[in-house]
């Protein structure tokens, strides 16, 4: 047995595994599991599907744990299923997206990473696939979409921490991940990725100054949503394209999925500014699941308004 | 293999005030290995940029005395990395 799973501590990946069983036996209506893909290391890809099944509508597409030793995202995916699923007809907002849009959660992208980073290497980033012609192991797989993915050459090494593969989509997380989002295009209305640290709202572009066609929207939602976020605990966020708020990055996932035709494509980098960094204590967790809630319900609330 | 341990390895925070200096943290990157937590990698590293990063107890002390010698800012954030993942865990079971 895995051991009792917490929403308030992180949890390894045979619990979270386990609890992907449990919301779906608890909320069987509710809830689905959907196995998209295996990781190199032969561990399933799960993504949960939240929202009325064999009905199709707007959703929108979620991945938590894209870089391993960021816990705290995979911790926000685990708390969203189970906001959603305890507040849906208790709390109006949450009742009327369930009611008009399904959610794809994926609450680890990079499996094999995550269960590295628990057992071998806290500090592990990439993931577990081995490199032809080096000793050096694993790929970042937020380098590895097709997204001017040839444009950085610093991340052509593969023993840097943001290698960014042999080819985009070489590996087979980003290949399910991408299979998956392209299936399911004419209803994904929304992307949306987790991260940590700093405190950000991003949007399109990482590999170009260029700004997207609807930058103003994507703007406006982004500040919305943080001066949202900041209304619980005063948690300052800032936001804008990744290029000039954080830095230049290619081959990202946030890029691809907009290049794809998803026009509402944001990445949270979630607490905190750098005194814990990776080691954002449990205690935690929750207050930082909780502003971000705020945010994601307020894109959600937006994209069903203001999408056909 | 045995997990990895961290024991007095430390985090620092530097902000390089022009590009001289944005280049010396480059260089260090050269002959030491720093773990870029912020931004993620040396490439990104800019005149004015906060940069966070992680090294070994062995090599703090030369990080240190070259930021020193070049009159650089910087704050250690972690002094021992090793106890904060061991403090992460502050919330105890149901």
């Amino acid at each position: 047995t895995p051991g009792r799973h917490s929403y308030a501590k992180y949890n390894n990946w045979e619990k979270i595994v386990a609890w992907t069983e449990k919301m779906m036996d608890k909320h069987p209506e509710m809830v689905s599991r959907i196995k998209i893909g295996s990781t190199v290391e032969n561990n399933p890809l799960y993504v949960l599907k939240i929202g009325k099944k064999n009905e199709k509508r707007k959703a929108i597409f979620m991945d938590c744990g894209i870089h391993a030793r960021e816990w705290v995202s995979p911790a926000f995916c685990q708390w969203f299923v189970y906001q959603a699923t305890k507040t849906y007809g208790r709390n109006k907002i949450m009742t009327k997206l369930l009611d008009r849009m399904n959610f794809y959660i994926l609450p680890v992208f990079n499996v094999d990473g995550y269960i590295w980073s628990w057992t071998k290497n806290r500090m592990w980033r990439k993931n577990r696939s081995k490199n032809q012609n080096s000793k050096c192991i694993g790929t970042d797989l937020n380098r590895n979409f097709n997204a001017s993915w040839n444009s950085i050459s610093d991340t052509k090494n593969p023993c840097a921490e943001n290698y960014r593969g042999s080819a985009p989509e070489s590996e087979k997380e980003t290949k399910a991940v991408t299979d998956f989002i392209r299936s399911h295009l004419n209803e994904i209305k929304v992307y949306i990725t987790f991260h940590s640290y700093s405190q950000m709202l991003l949007f399109p572009y990482g590999y170009t100054s260029k700004l997207p066609p609807n930058h103003d929207v994507l703007a406006k939602v982004a500040k919305i949503g943080t001066d949202v976020l900041s209304t619980r605990y005063e948690t300052r966020y800032t936001y804008g394209p990744i290029k000039s708020t954080i830095y230049p990055t290619s081959g990202s996932s946030l890029d691809w999925a907009y290049d794809l035709g998803i026009k509402y494509t944001f990445a949270f980098e979630l607490r905190d500014k750098g005194k814990y960094g990776f080691l954002l204590p449990e205690s935690q967790i929750k207050p930082t699941c909780r502003e971000t809630m705020l945010a994601v319900k307020f894109i959600a609330k937006y994209i069903l308004k203001h999408t056909s | 293999i045995a997990p990895v341990r961290f024991d007095r390895e430390k985090v620092f925070r530097v902000k390089p005030q022009d590009e001289k200096q944005a280049d010396i943290i480059k260089d260090l990157a050269k002959t030491n290995e720093l773990d870029f937590w912020y931004p993620s990698a040396t490439h990104h590293v800019a005149a004015n940029m906060t940069v966070d990063f992680r090294v070994s107890e062995k090599e703090s002390q030369a990080i240190q005395s070259a930021l020193d010698q070049n009159n650089m800012h910087y704050e250690i954030l972690i002094h021992d990395l090793q106890e904060e993942i061991e403090k992460q865990f502050d919330v105890k079971e149901d």
